[in-house]
């Protein structure tokens, strides 16, 4: 058997866990898991506020703060804007055309049971923006 | 008998990071 880790891995949001409802903007229920390409694109279309941004994955390196945490760098919308987060490995991405992706996507099937494949350089993510930032 | 139990419901931009890149005018 691997060995245990003794680290208490740190709180994720409740939302990602298998079988949360979420919202859309048109009212509609979905389950996380069942999340779909679309359903963002629609929900932000309906939005007053937000749009989507295409965010593509330029560097993934793990954090010197803590191994549980990696840092990704995105290259963030038409202006290629580089943003990066310090996550947790486990964090759920939502990938365009493919669906959520993590830095560890065992660790997220394990702690989520949320279905996850590995996030990769050149993945491009669905990030949010406010539709009137000036 | 189950009683219904309450289920909480997220918004969903909750799941989508905000990378809001700085912009200049």
């Amino acid at each position: 058997p691997p060995p245990s880790s003794t680290v208490a891995p740190p709180a994720l949001p409740p939302y990602f866990i298998k079988g949360s409802i979420i919202q859309l903007a048109d009212g509609e229920l979905k389950r996380v898991e069942d999340l779909k390409t679309e359903d963002f694109i629609q929900s932000a279309e309906i939005s007053s506020e937000l749009k989507i941004d295409s965010s593509t994955v330029e560097r993934i390196e793990g954090s010197h703060t803590s191994p549980n945490f990696a840092v990704v760098q995105f290259s963030v919308g038409e202006h290629r804007a580089q943003v990066s987060v310090e996550v947790l490995v486990e964090y759920p991405f939502f990938v365009f055309g493919q669906g959520w992706s993590s830095c560890c996507p065992d660790r997220t099937t394990q702690l989520l049971e949320l279905p996850c494949t590995k996030l990769s350089v050149g993945d491009v993510c669905i990030s949010l923006t406010l539709k009137n930032l000036k | 008998n189950v009683e219904p139990r309450s289920v909480p419901v997220f918004p969903w931009h909750s799941l989508v990071p905000f990378l809001a890149p700085t912009q200049s005018d």
